[in-house]
């Protein structure tokens, strides 16, 4: 492993940790969209099927028990949680995500390294996981006050994923057989999908203002 | 192309 790949990671983890202390600490999920959460929990569901089947090492194990388990947990809090549900902004959070889960399925099936049900699955969940951001950034488009913890969510989700990029382009040139051209054409499509927020979290950063995306 | 099928990435 890399250190791109090892620092791609840890930013993934950081923005659910940002996330889950916002949530479970101040029992707020003002600004986060629970569409997006249940995009992600059913990505890692998809993806990580092969937990159980496929052993890569105990850090994969680990890392995709805490990216399941944290992914069901934001969305239990969200939806069950008793104080945490009355500060979800559902009149904003309008974006209709299960309409992008049927094209990412059929892209899968469509587009896949192997016809296989793992296999499907794992492409369906790359593909699915380049547009689940979509909601969320939609709501903070909506969000007057954007809080702090929030925008550092989002902000680490979109460097995780820069950071990913960088690993593959390592990857491609000390490892010849490193080919993964759903992963990283999907990678690259949603990571392209933060530019706009990169921008104005920065310049809000640089000015010390505010963060504030425009409609 | 070589294709490396095991997933190793999270």
């Amino acid at each position: 492993m890399n250190l791109f790949r090892l620092a791609g990671d840890m930013t993934h983890l950081v923005s659910v940790v940002v996330l889950l202390l916002k949530i479970h600490t101040i029992k707020s999920c003002a600004g986060v969209s629970l569409k997006t959460q249940e995009l992600y929990a059913l990505v890692f569901a998809a993806r990580y099927l092969d937990l159980f089947v496929h052993f890569v090492s105990l850090y994969n194990t680990v890392m995709k028990l805490v990216f399941l388990a944290s992914s069901f947990t934001i969305v239990w809090y969200m939806r069950r949680h008793k104080i945490v549900r009355r500060t979800y902004d559902k009149e904003h959070d309008t974006f209709r995500h299960h309409f992008i889960v049927l094209p990412c399925l059929v892209l899968g099936l469509l587009l896949n390294e192997k016809f296989t049900f793992r296999e499907v699955m794992w492409a369906f969940s790359i593909y699915l996981e380049a547009v689940a951001i979509l909601p969320q950034l939609v709501l903070l488009q909506r969000t007057r006050n954007i809080d702090n913890l929030t925008a550092q969510y989002v902000f680490f989700l979109g460097a995780y994923r820069v950071l990913y990029i960088f690993n593959w382009i390592y990857r491609y040139f000390t490892e010849p057989h490193f080919v993964h051209w759903i992963s990283w054409i999907a990678g690259i499509v949603q990571t392209l999908l933060y530019g706009d927020f990169f921008y104005y979290y920065i310049l809000s950063w640089k000015n010390n203002v505010k963060l504030e995306l425009p409609a | 192309v070589m294709v490396d099928i095991d997933h190793d990435e999270l």
